[in-house]
């Protein structure tokens, strides 16, 4: 609702004063002396006497600082850098005013009042920033926005104690509004929000500095929102340059943190791989190739490499998403807890399919995340039960089970569709040594010698294949799978006739075997 | 076949942390020394 | 079997944004403080130039093995960065001192005539930002209290 008579007049008589200021200070320099001067003035216009009139003038002067950079921006003459440095001296010192008043507002021991601010003017500014997106249409312009977010980070990012004290609320009041930016709500600031989701302060502050890895799970959950927003163009093997470029920037980042941090990556692939469109082999390969630093991977090309004895089959991999939960509605896990514990209702298995397809659609016919939650909980659960036995997960002791009857279920009486997606849920626990990997290994090997139709083989062998042929990394659990079905005699696997059903195929098996001895 | 993640610019086999110099999603290289900020002692900002 | 999936409304107004956005990409000096001289931003060399960062260009070692003129540029005209950082240690290596009153680097040419616990006199050679030179200084006193 309207601003006060005279607000927006005071607002912009007080913001070209700041600025001014500001920018007669050789940069760098604190300017917290002008500082003191300019909240006394702020004071006697009587900006500071109530809450709402703060949050007024705040995005007054949002709007303000905005429409001079697209002025600057229309301004023909104003090119390049030049343009650049007009707009950050508009920008930087819109910033620095936000960054002194946090720093300063309440006492320096009273963080609350310092978070509500910050909270406050990120909230402001992504709210102008999302209905400018709305009102502009394609005329939209990130960057005035982009540079308020990064500088208002990095100024407050800066090793000073009373900031290291409020560090984890900056970056958490940050990761609350890249989601509100996320870009399937502001698709024309999707760049600048990647660049500031990757950007190296934000990077180390959220992943590496921070201590108990406290920021791990909302880093996740912007790769997420990416990962959303990115799915629908990605499943369209043919990306247009806008898309093409985003994809690469994504690359980057997840090369990052597969060289930097591999063990977010092991953390968080299950909620990742819930939302990567499945054809989106490569850079899934990339996440699941992430193995904790401190483990040394077996050469899966070593002949005889017996994985059963690899010390590290024994543990399992951490799990931090409550896949379980995720098994809907609950009529349908309990089913599923009762069939596994006791092979009843017989129904069970005849109304799985039921349960898993969601349309009609082709190519959209199966609930993904379901799918993946019901592959992992069922072989947790094969794991948890072979191991009660006192036994250990291998071709014998995974065979004739509930647990097995399930999976043997879901390859015969799926679709061509449905099949694909239950492999590769199998296939994505194909990482680093470990429980799971051991187990879906075997499993996905059963399957293949068991198979009642050559179908389910040669689907079997695409799952992995196309997993194969792309550019690397592969994960180390693939290849040993891969390696053992095609030396392994018992799989009779050079007999079968889609191996041979073209020359380049033949070529490309024999390239990998040969590459395997 | 998916990229050639070896060419996007990264020194994938750096035994140190990529991050700190990454130059952001869309640059091929990393950042070099007078890409990053430093708080160099405050005497050094002649301007 | 998944094949290609036509884009919905949603997504094809999205895409109409991020079009629009991707002919304004952001600038790799977008995301850094202002820089005075050398904002960061690619300069596109011929080819024929080396296009990836020099080897351990950012160590100590490689700064040393800079010429004086070239650590005075840097730390003149990269100020508040890592370069000018490496650059300030480089010179110190090669037995300059900066001055924190005058802001200048200075380099002994001789024994000092007078040294005690607060200062030092006697010839000096200072590097003078302005007329980009070396130059001599006679019987100048280096306060102690001065040197960074």
């Amino acid at each position: 609702y309207e601003d006060p008579p005279g607000l927006v007049e005071k607002t912009d008589f007080l913001i070209r004063d700041w600025i001014s200021v500001y920018n007669s200070q050789p940069t760098g320099r604190d300017s917290t002396k002008a500082f003191s001067l300019f909240v006394h003035q702020m004071n006697c216009q009587g900006i500071l006497k109530t809450d709402d009139l703060i949050t007024r003038f705040f995005r007054l002067s949002t709007q303000l600082c905005v429409e001079s950079v697209y002025r600057n921006m229309s301004d023909q003459n104003l090119t390049g850098n030049h343009l650049r440095v007009k707009c950050f001296n508009t920008l930087d010192a819109f910033v620095r005013l936000v960054a002194l008043l946090v720093k300063h507002s309440g006492d320096s021991t009273n963080s609350t009042t310092k978070i509500h601010l910050l909270n406050k003017v990120l909230g402001i500014v992504a709210g102008c920033l999302l209905q400018d997106h709305e009102q502009r249409g394609t005329e939209f312009q990130q960057f005035p926005y982009h540079r308020i977010f990064i500088m208002l980070f990095l100024e407050l990012n800066v090793p000073e104690p009373v900031l290291e004290t409020i560090n984890m609320h900056v970056l958490t009041a940050y990761c609350h509004t890249l989601h509100i930016l996320r870009p399937s709500k502001a698709a024309g600031f999707c760049y600048a929000w990647l660049e500031l989701v990757s950007h190296r302060v934000f990077m180390g502050r959220m992943l590496a500095s921070t201590p108990q890895q406290k920021g791990w799970a909302m880093y996740a959950q912007l790769l997420i929102d990416l990962f959303k927003y990115l799915a629908p163009f990605l499943r369209n093997a043919e990306l247009a340059k806008p898309v093409t470029m985003l994809y690469k920037g994504t690359l980057r980042v997840l090369l990052v943190l597969l060289h930097d941090f591999p063990e977010f990556l092991c953390d968080y692939h299950y909620g990742f791989c819930d939302v990567i469109p499945p054809n989106c082999i490569q850079m899934r390969n990339l996440i699941l190739s992430a193995f904790p630093r401190n483990m040394r991977l077996p050469d899966p090309f070593t002949p005889n490499l017996k994985v059963d004895i690899l010390q590290e089959i024994a543990f399992g991999p951490r799990v931090l998403n409550n896949f379980s939960s995720m098994i809907t509605p609950i009529t349908f896990k309990k089913d599923l807890d009762s069939y596994l514990k006791l092979r009843a209702p017989v129904t069970f298995l005849s109304e799985l399919r039921s349960n898993l397809q969601v349309s009609n659609e082709p190519g959209m016919r199966y609930n993904i995340p379901l799918m993946n939650a019901l592959v992992l909980y069922v072989g947790t659960q094969a794991i948890g039960f072979i191991r009660g036995k006192t036994l250990t997960p291998n071709m014998q002791t995974i065979a004739h089970s509930s647990h097995m009857d399930i999976f043997q279920n879901l390859a015969v009486d799926l679709d061509t569709e449905g099949r694909y997606l239950f492999l590769n849920s199998i296939a994505n626990q194909l990482r680093y040594p470990n429980s799971h990997t051991h187990y879906f290994s075997c499993t996905l090997l059963y399957l293949f010698a068991e198979a009642n139709t050559e179908a389910i083989q040669e689907q079997i062998t695409r799952v992995l294949l196309e997993r194969l042929i792309v550019n690397r990394p592969h994960p180390w659990g693939l290849l040993i799978t891969f390696i053992e079905l095609i030396k392994n005699p018992n799989y009779k696997f050079w007999n079968h006739e889609f191996v041979h059903c073209a020359s380049e195929i033949e070529k490309l098996f024999e390239s990998v075997a040969r590459s395997c001895f | 076949l998916g990229q050639d993640l070896t060419a996007l610019g990264l020194n994938l086999n750096s035994p140190d942390n990529l991050y700190p110099t990454f130059g952001g999603p869309w640059a091929d290289q990393p950042c070099r020394p007078q890409d990053l900020d430093f708080h160099v002692p405050p005497e050094y900002l002649i301007n | 079997p998944l094949g290609a999936v036509p884009l919905q409304k949603e997504h094809q107004s999205q895409f109409q944004m991020m079009e629009s956005a991707f002919y304004h990409m952001p600038q790799p000096s977008d995301s850094e403080r202002l820089r005075t001289y050398l904002p960061r931003n690619q300069c596109s060399t011929p080819v024929y130039y080396i296009q990836q960062p020099l080897p351990q260009s950012d160590t100590l070692e490689f700064y040393q093995r800079l010429g004086t003129e070239t650590l005075f540029f840097v730390f003149y005209y990269m100020e508040g960065t890592k370069a000018q950082f490496l650059a300030a240690k480089a010179l110190k290596k090669q037995s300059w001192r900066f001055h924190t009153k005058y802001m200048m680097w200075f380099q002994r040419h001789e024994e000092p005539k007078t040294i005690n616990e607060d200062y030092e006199q006697g010839t000096y050679i200072y590097f003078d930002y302005e007329k980009w030179g070396q130059r001599k200084k006679e019987g100048f006193t280096f306060e102690y209290k001065y040197l960074e």
